[in-house]
């Protein structure tokens, strides 16, 4: 049993429990889009991750960022070529953006605060791919109001 | 022990039945069973609060589709359509492992089982801080039964878990999409009626309100039109809801509204019960002392029972009783069955398409103040009367006639049955 004193359990220590890896870059990111369909890839952890040229932002093509790759839990990991890569570039910027998208944040292609802070909210382990980014409903819209009331 | 966990993993499972009709997945039965594993259970939560949180969760999705779904704690695992468990890590012989506090809270198989992490601060109903187990139930329920994450502020398949109102409900797209799948509810009325009452304001001023109901069996629904669904957490025991009145069954509700008179009944079988609207129960017994319920053929003399439906027709203070093929037209004026009755339903509320009638053998009439008309209720069909404004409209529409039918689900929506067990939450 964890441990409590309040009655409503509110109090439950969470320090003691392990607590998950965030999303903290680019690397993370990408394992992040792998795993829930963003990306086609079956097993993000054995993705062959980009070196960190390659994860240059269409904001800003003159600068490279320094990404440290994070292999903690994914020792099957394999670095990538020092050769460039932009395909693999270009997925990551577009399957960003279909997140962004689907998230309401702003489609910039840029792993900005914004998008990480999303990428780390609590959320279902179901992967998106296939997901519908609008009203999945066929019927006359006119027809929906609101809930003013939702005491039940 | 490699056994049973070999039994918890989804691919050792034999393959379910699925209906494919529209090229989509999902489960063909409309009774599912679900069961919180024992070895699965939340270290944060009594036993008891998580099966409730379950039950709940799973009621939710009944009350908006054709679903329905029992606790089953007996039978073999491998029966078993749903299985619920908490773990944290690797877990229960699942393939994907918990990522610990935070991110990924649960994860769901599609048309399997459900885990949930239990490194994640759930919490139970009412409960302030933490992850609401409700709502993380009911959508993780939503990826069992087919629907995949939908990205629409509102829907409670959001993949991100976003801090729940003091209350949620599916909302008018959520059912739409799980009625894609197991299509809407459709089923018997033993009567609809609109119920009117009077109340005082807090300025002392009486108003007079109505609200819909609809009754199946021993329970009802209220119906809030203006919704376009019935009430959150309907339906609810007859019982419970209207004191005095039989339990089930009910086969007629007639609200006589004149200038002299203003009086409910409700009709089952030989008897009829008068309702007192104010106090919100049966009259024990009426004006001269006789006791309810009371003979139908003493109360409305010449009026067969049992009968199937009645209305009143306010435009002429007649009670129309409908038994069979015919129809009785009842004057509560003099208290005695028109003359030249009882006629053929056909004959008196005559088709207006024709062959396009329900004939005879009506399961409810009820006149709408929503819509300010009558419809007749038949299986899972309605039809409309011509009232005096389509007349108005259209002078050869005939009096009384009876307008093409239509589907009861496409104009009262959301009427659903919930399993037995679930009724009494």
């Amino acid at each position: 049993e964890k441990v409590f004193h309040s009655r409503d359990h509110a109090d439950v220590d969470m320090t003691l429990h392990h607590h998950a890896d965030l999303v903290v870059d680019k690397d993370t990111a990408w394992q992040f889009l792998s795993k829930y369909g963003f990306l086609k890839s079956d097993k993000w952890d054995e993705q062959n991750l980009p070196e960190e040229a390659e994860f240059l932002s269409d904001e800003s093509p003159d600068v490279k960022d320094t990404v440290p790759l994070i292999h903690e839990g994914t020792s099957s990991s394999r670095r990538g070529s020092e050769s460039d890569n932009p395909t693999e570039s270009s997925n990551f910027i577009s399957a960003l953006k279909e997140f962004q998208m689907m998230s309401g944040l702003p489609v910039t292609g840029v792993f900005d605060d914004a998008t990480k802070a999303a990428m780390n909210k609590p959320r279902c382990g179901v992967s998106d791919r296939g997901s519908p980014t609008g009203p999945t409903s066929t019927q006359n819209p006119t027809l929906w109001s609101p809930n003013a009331n939702r005491s039940r | 022990k490699k056994r049973h966990l070999a039994m918890l993993l989804s691919k050792s499972r034999p393959r379910r039945s699925t209906g494919d009709e529209l090229g989509l997945m999902a489960f063909s039965k409309k009774v599912l069973t679900w069961r919180l594993i024992g070895e699965g259970y939340s270290s944060q939560l009594s036993i008891d609060d998580q099966k409730y949180i379950f039950k709940l969760a799973f009621r939710m999705w009944s009350e908006v589709s054709p679903l329905e779904f029992a606790e089953d704690t007996h039978s073999p695992l491998e029966e078993i359509d749903i299985k619920l468990g908490f773990g944290t890590g690797r877990h229960l012989g699942c393939a994907q492992t918990f990522d610990g506090a935070g991110q990924e809270f649960a994860h769901a198989w599609f048309l399997g089982d459900i885990h949930f992490d239990d490194d994640e601060h759930f919490t139970g109903l009412n409960a302030g801080t933490g992850i609401s187990l409700l709502k993380v139930a009911v959508h993780e329920i939503g990826h069992v039964l087919g629907l995949p994450h939908i990205y629409r502020p509102g829907s409670i398949m959001q993949p991100s878990y976003l801090p729940q109102d003091s209350s949620f409900e599916l909302d008018w797209l959520d059912r739409k999409a799980i009625q894609q799948l197991y299509g809407g509810c459709k089923g018997r009325f033993s009567t609809v009626f609109d119920w009117i009452r009077r109340e005082r304001t807090a300025y002392g001023e009486i108003v007079i309100r109505f609200n819909t109901y609809f009754m199946r069996d021993g329970w009802y629904w209220l119906y809030e039109n203006r919704s376009n669904r019935t009430r959150y957490g309907d339906p609810v025991a007859v019982r419970v809801g209207w004191h005095g009145i039989p339990a089930s069954g009910v086969d007629a509700y007639v609200h006589v509204w004149t200038w002299t008179l203003d009086a409910v009944y409700f009709f089952k079988g030989t008897r009829y019960w008068r309702y007192d609207s104010e106090n919100d129960q049966a009259y024990a017994e009426d004006s001269e002392g006789r006791k309810y319920p009371r003979l139908i053929s003493e109360g409305f003399p010449g009026v067969p029972s049992p009968i199937d439906t009645a209305f009143f027709d306010r435009r002429n203070s007649h009670i129309y009783f409908f038994k069979g093929m015919n129809v009785y037209s009842f004057d509560v004026v003099t208290n005695a069955v028109a003359s030249g009755f009882p006629q053929r339903i056909s004959e008196v509320f005559p088709a207006v398409k024709r062959g396009d009638h329900p004939g005879g053998y009506l399961d409810a009439s009820y006149f709408s103040y929503t819509h300010n008309a009558v419809f007749l209720l038949k299986g899972v069909h309605f039809w409309r009367l011509v009232s005096s404004r389509d007349r108005w409209l259209h002078p050869s529409l005939p009096r009384n006639g009876v307008l093409p039918g239509q589907q009861v689900d496409q104009q009262w929506f959301d009427i659903c049955n919930v399993h037995d067990s679930a009724l009494k939450m």
